[in-house]
């Protein structure tokens, strides 16, 4: 990606700094990175294998390029494999386009690249974005698995080929396994990501998904067991401006992408989509800018403005375009509120939030005849405040298991820039003829592998420790703060929630030295499902080795790296053990308590001597009597030994 | 309704190393097993989808409701769900 390691703080202008994480972990090197997905585009520079060593013995993958000679794996790219018979079983038959793991959608070179791609030079959108491509473990292998194919009602990967991909990945030998995909909140043995998450993390693999992009409901997020490393989506301090400029002269900040631009200052009839309709569509239909439904007698030589939902953003500037539109305005609705996306739409656009949206339906509905200009879009880098959260970013709570919170951590995934298909325009649509070699493409699918790229340099770096630790350093090393040093907002200019961020935004330099991490073993994980009622018999049967149920047994206690109790009943009392993995030091306890709830931690002040070192504390969490939280509240604890904050955050709902 | 279901067994009792005859058992114990519920060996070969051998114990195959919903209720079956789909996301 061409911003977002700057804006995590790995590089400074073009410049690696000896402490970035990039240095000190050997920028991933020999760490294997495996990516369910829609597999690889192998002629793109970001796998390229210019300058890699041999490949690792322990990698036992293969090519799967028998039926598509022109498929070609090498020292970077070093295994590729694809996964339909699930998907045929869904669909019917499949034809030859369908035997290798080739990427002809986009999506799969994009996260893979973004995980452990290339230096690329010269990356850009039609010139925007301009920079250096660059995967958070740029010297890592990567491996493709190929599971998801063009879509079958809405859907596109498959739980029989997402499990077939596990089995061989973990076989194959990857360190980190990239999934930016799921499906609804589904209980954890009746979901192929869960269950295949669970033997990958058995064998040491961190698995990392994505929360999906169902938000900002509450209690949307997917990926939810405790074994997955779970991934929100938040902007960087990058935008692609694109103005709007009404005839009453307001002008209203956009974004876009688009490489066509209106001749200079030239202004043009401006309509709602709604008032364009097509005879025999809605109005409702229309100003969506659905297919099929707008007039084109109406809208030839205007710009259109259509609003934001249900069909793809990039699909209403192609609507907008086929009906002979000049420029397309998108407008956000309430819900997506503050959060613009600059696309790569087929004709001049832009891109504007809920407010700017109602001010230019009110200047429509009170001029006889509106005009507007839309501007040329350009970069602008450094921009504030960042990062928000973005509105369709998936949230808790966990509704399978409320005492998980869920997302974990939040990266950047809006205007992400990486490698892509040649096999598709930009806008992923059949009328686009455009070819990039980069895309921007926005969701938690992108902000799921910039995580994987930190894992894979916390893998390099400590090859020793478990995926829970690692989780544990990046989620207690995040931050709450923006780039105004304010909370992170959500896209409604709304503070933001763990529900939204779980953790905060991650910060891969603090991670690679969090002081105290949260373990978790296999065992534990068995307790865990234990303590949710999963009977011992059932328990043994996935386990390998001989289970007992402990007793007592205690949800809250699971060794989580964030506290969440959504039923508080007087009081409780959690406990957490934490190890050393740092120097010696003595690390001691503050609060943030949440509104409503005390806090008292026990002991207050852990002294550690050693690393592997672990002691023991009690968080007792009791609602007061007076404003008690009837609805979730939010709190954090730190444990500080000065230069290292091991931070928690704290959610609890009184029942 | 035939639909496709994954049948979930746990893990495997053979060792993070298996031989190719190991693979070759834990195929055959799934057509036995399938088997049993849809009437032969063959019935189970044609009805199964994948056969996941190395690390996760249970097999994919199209089935009728109610054959899965008798299989869920075996004691070697840790669950029984649907082949859905799944979005990128």
């Amino acid at each position: 990606t061409t911003r977002s390691w700057h804006f995590l703080g790995l590089e400074n202008d073009g410049i690696i700094p000896s402490n970035s994480i990039w240095k000190k972990a050997r920028f991933g090197q020999d760490t294997i990175i495996g990516n369910l997905d829609t597999g690889v585009w192998p002629e793109s520079a970001s796998f390229s294998d210019e300058g890699m060593g041999p490949i690792p013995s322990r990698w036992r993958g293969i090519c799967q390029n028998d039926k598509d000679a022109g498929f070609h794996c090498n020292r970077k790219l070093i295994g590729a494999r694809y996964f339909h018979q699930g998907y045929a079983a869904a669909v019917g038959s499949l034809n030859s386009s369908f035997h290798t793991p080739r990427d002809t959608e986009g999506h799969g070179s994009h996260t893979l690249s973004t995980a452990g791609g290339n230096f690329v030079e010269g990356a850009s959108v039609f010139g925007f974005g301009n920079g250096t491509a660059k995967g958070g473990s740029p010297k890592a292998r990567v491996a493709a698995y190929k599971v998801c194919w063009p879509p079958v009602g809405g859907n596109e990967c498959f739980d029989a080929d997402i499990l077939a991909a596990f089995d061989i990945a973990i076989h194959d030998g990857v360190d980190v396994l990239s999934a930016s995909l799921g499906g609804l909140p589904t209980p954890f043995f009746n979901d192929s990501l869960s269950i295949g998450s669970f033997h990958a993390v058995k064998h040491g693999i961190v698995v990392v998904c994505s929360a999906g992009n169902s938000g900002p409901a509450d209690g949307t997020v997917s990926n939810i067991s405790p074994w997955q490393f779970t991934v929100g989506a938040s902007t960087m301090d990058r935008q692609f401006p694109s103005y709007l400029v009404l005839g009453n002269k307001k002008r209203l900040e956009g974004g876009s992408l688009s490489p066509k631009a209106l001749p200079p200052n030239k202004f043009f009839p401006l309509i709602s989509a709604a008032d364009a309709k097509a005879a025999n569509a809605s109005a409702d239909d229309a100003l969506l800018c659905k297919a099929g439904t707008l007039d084109h007698s109406k809208v030839k030589g205007k710009i259109l403005v259509c609003l934001r939902g249900e069909n793809a953003r990039v699909d209403k500037g192609q609507q907008a375009a086929l009906a002979g539109a000049v420029g397309m305005v998108l407008a956000n609705n309430e819900l997506t509120g503050n959060e613009v996306i600059a696309d790569p739409h087929v004709l001049p656009a832009s891109h504007i939030n809920f407010t700017d949206g109602v001010a230019v339906f009110t200047y429509l509905n009170s001029t006889k005849s509106p005009i507007a200009y839309i501007t040329p879009s350009t970069t602008e880098l450094g921009t504030k405040p960042a990062p928000f959260m973005a509105a369709f970013s998936s949230k808790g709570p966990n509704t399978i298991t409320p005492e998980i919170l869920k997302p974990d951590i939040t990266a950047p995934g809006v205007s992400v820039i990486a490698a892509y298909t040649e096999a598709q325009g930009p806008t992923n649509q059949d009328f686009d003829k455009r070819r990039v070699l980069f895309n921007s493409v926005s969701g938690t699918s992108m902000s799921c592998p910039h995580v994987s790229g930190i894992v894979g340099l916390l893998k390099t770096l400590h090859p020793d420790w478990s995926p829970a630790a690692i989780r544990s350093a990046m989620m207690t090393t995040a931050r709450t703060m923006d780039n105004s040093m304010e909370a992170i907002l959500n896209a409604s200019y709304f503070k933001a929630t763990p529900f939204s961020y779980g953790a905060g935004h991650v910060r891969p330099n603090r991670a690679m030295n969090p002081g105290l991490v949260y373990d978790l073993n296999v065992n534990d994980y068995l307790n865990f499902l234990c303590a949710l009622g999963y009977n011992q018999t059932l328990i043994k049967m996935f386990s390998e080795r001989p289970y007992t149920c402990p007793k007592p047994i205690s949800l809250t206690n699971f060794n989580y790296p964030s506290i969440t109790v959504p039923k508080l009943h007087g009081s409780i009392t959690v406990t957490r053990t934490l190890k050393n993995v740092g120097p010696p030091g003595t690390y001691k306890a503050r609060i943030r308590k949440p509104t409503g709830i005390s806090v008292s931690v026990k002991p207050d002040s852990l002294k550690f001597n050693k690393i592997g070192e672990e002691k023991t504390f009690s968080l007792t969490l009791q609602a007061e009597r007076a404003g008690a939280a009837r609805d979730y509240v939010f709190g954090e604890l730190i444990w500080s030994d000065a230069k290292h904050f091991v931070r928690s955050p704290i959610v609890v709902k009184a029942a | 309704i035939e639909r496709s279901y994954i049948v979930y067994l746990g893990a495997h009792s053979h060792g993070p190393e298996p031989s190719s005859d190991d693979l070759d058992q834990v195929t055959e114990s799934h057509y036995e097993f399938l088997g049993s519920f849809l009437g032969s060996r063959d019935n189970a070969k044609e009805a199964i989808i994948y056969s996941y051998t190395r690390h996760i114990n249970g097999f994919a195959a199209t089935l009728q409701d109610h054959e899965a919903a008798q299989i869920a209720n075996h004691p070697k079956v840790v669950s029984v769900f649907l082949n859905k789909g799944r979005k990128l996301h």
